[in-house]
């Protein structure tokens, strides 16, 4: 069974994964978010820091063997249980397929209609409408796989969910509001039902879905 | 503070424009 | 043993991934790219091909026995045999960080500096100039890997090579000249490993390494 720490600032959805892969494996992780054990934009690049990860990027993986992993979805797969990964050649491949999906197709266009709401980016109008038209899309192809699929992939909870629940957590926080998301229930019931699980809870805490749309923080 | 630090994510913004301009090209080289 | 149909256009590169896999799997794989087997703009556009692939988006793979898969790297992995994967749980977690570098640390710059010499996008110099230094810094964390690598992971090729091999074919055709990859031989001398391995020689034929530095098209 995997153990080590987790280096990441505090809240980060990319963390969020294999906090979440961790809890259902049992892997022993040990997250290293505050000082003194991390400072983001400092410790991050040390050489010390940077000798074991190049890029300098968090979230990064260390072992306890002193194995070193960077990118989220390669230290989510490794603190998994084989049952997360997929069970067959093909769940594993489906797993996959939407952890790309999540990577390519959501967080594109939900940052880009949430960085201007948080005020850590400029608003740009015709860049929002262009957003919210690709998350409509991306919503649609969910809702559709999710008429016949109580989760992504196989009958219970997969890296899949855990992917695509953590890319979808700042847009059902933020601005899913529920004329939104009133298309499509299929998703909305998916989320609550992985965010209600013990396993994403331990991390998560508390997920309250939006209200009122957040419009951007000029 | 946790916006701060999502500011500092590199995220590819302009996927979909490639990713259109790029469809546009290979359909065009495929009339 | 997977076996099935790839639908693409010719010369997709996120093709390249699954076909170069297939060629060490020994999985039997049909390539539809040209009519009348496959239109890029058409047949993706249908409403049998859309029931099956609801983004419309290539490459896409249909098993003979109907299994339907989307996002390249799924693909990839799906016709890979378990040596490409990683024999172990840590080989197989680096080679999904190498897929990932690909796509997000790779794809993004290549794409800005390439594209334009294309004729594909707009050329935009300010953005040309940050992706020729977002591209160095890729190139450097490469290099001081396979300092000590001859491979990505482990001892032979895996599906980490045959993914960042793909994303910098462009790369290293159309702008990579002699001056600009002198500092990263490590990579290049990789590469052309790589490249001329039979199983990439069978899918990409022969790959000339850019001599004069592509300019935008105007």
């Amino acid at each position: 069974m995997a153990a080590g720490t987790l280096y990441t600032y505090p809240e980060n959805w990319r963390a969020f994964k294999a906090q979440i892969a961790a809890q259902y494996s049992g892997a022993h992780l040990k997250v290293a978010s505050t000082a003194p054990a991390f400072t983001f934009g400092q410790t991050n690049r040390t050489p010390a820091f940077l000798n074991n990860f190049p890029l300098g990027k968090v979230p990064a993986f260390q072992g306890d063997d002193g194995f070193c992993l960077f990118e989220s979805n390669a230290i989510a797969y490794y603190l998994s249980s084989d049952a997360l990964r997929g069970s067959t050649p093909q769940d594993s491949a489906q797993v996959l397929q939407w952890v790309s999906f999540a990577d390519s197709e959501i967080i594109p266009p939900a940052s880009a209609w949430v960085f201007p709401t948080l005020g850590i980016m400029q608003f740009n109008k015709q860049a929002t409408e262009q957003a919210k038209e690709e998350v409509k899309r991306v919503l649609t192809v969910l809702h559709q796989h999710l008429n016949t699929h109580t989760f992504l992939v196989g009958e219970r909870v997969s890296l899949a969910d855990i992917s695509v629940v953590c890319s979808l957590l700042w847009l059902y926080k933020q601005v899913l509001d529920p004329s939104f998301r009133q298309p499509f229930p299929n998703v909305t019931r998916w989320f609550v039902t992985c965010i209600n699980q013990p396993q994403f809870k331990a991390v998560l805490g508390e997920v309250k879905l939006c209200e009122k749309m957040a419009q951007f923080d000029a | 503070m946790t916006a701060e630090f999502l500011a500092q994510e590199k995220i590819w913004f302009d996927k979909l424009r490639f990713d259109e301009a790029e469809c546009r090209f290979y359909e065009r080289m495929n009339g």
